[in-house]
């Protein structure tokens, strides 16, 4: 899998930029 | 659990409602209704694709076993599957042999393998939330009207499998690094409705180009 914390970073810039999801109020 | 409280109160408001007017019988409703005390928040993590190389993907995945929305899913999804299945079945290939069968007959059965063909597949990555919640609810009405002559799919009306797919995609929630979000597009690709509505979409997505393929009578699955 290569780096982990590269991994995480990875997920989080994927939900923080889907138009698919957006964090509840 | 404050949040996912209210949601299935107003969830169960909502099927209570359509039960009231008669869209829902009591058996449907009380099959449907959500149990609070075992509905739990979904989460959302990730694995990585590596099936491209020099490059790692990630693919998200929404746990949906014991969603607030997992019993409508899971009534629809039987509802639907088997007239979506049967309605796409002669421009879908099941399964690898399945495409070797089909590619056979093309070439050596009907011999309409042109010089000029052209092999493409097109690999579609947000399959799961390709449209906003208004367009699916409206393409999958479009497709039951179209395709359904009675009006009704077993004892559902095209009407009341609005309702019901209405109060499953504006529900879904889950949880990701302390945050609880909701879907904007599209529904958990872990839920076997979710292949469904996204089968249906293409489907009428795919007459675009189908009729013309029909035409010069080419190979399309």
């Amino acid at each position: 899998l290569g780096n982990r914390q590269e991994f995480e970073t990875k997920a989080y810039d994927y939900v923080s930029k889907s138009d698919a999801y957006k964090v509840l109020p | 659990q404050t949040e996912l409280n209210q949601m299935v109160e107003f969830m169960n408001l909502l099927l209570e409602s359509l039960k009231n007017h008669e869209f829902l019988n009591v058996d449907l409703y009380n099959g449907l209704l959500v149990d609070a005390s075992k509905a739990k928040l979904p989460c959302l993590y990730f694995l990585p694709d590596v099936s491209e190389e020099n490059e790692i993907s990630l693919v998200p995945y929404i746990t949906s076993k014991h969603s607030a929305t997992w019993r409508i899913s899971k009534y629809l999804n039987e509802l639907l599957r088997p007239f979506v299945d049967k309605n796409r079945s002669t421009t879908t290939f099941r399964d690898e042999p399945d495409f070797m069968y089909q590619l056979y007959d093309h070439i050596f059965t009907k011999h309409e393998l042109q010089p000029t063909t052209l092999f493409c597949a097109i690999k579609i990555t947000n399959y799961y939330t390709l449209d906003t919640y208004k367009n699916i609810i409206d393409i999958v009405g479009y497709f039951l009207e179209d395709n359904l002559a009675p009006n009704k799919l077993e004892q559902a009306t095209i009407q009341n499998i609005k309702n019901l797919l209405h109060i499953f995609l504006y529900n879904n929630v889950f949880y990701y690094k302390d945050q609880i979000y909701t879907l904007t597009k599209g529904s958990p690709n872990t839920m076997p409705l979710s292949d469904t509505l996204s089968n249906i979409y293409v489907f009428v997505w795919q007459k675009q180009i189908l009729k013309q393929l029909q035409l010069n009578n080419e190979f399309f699955g």
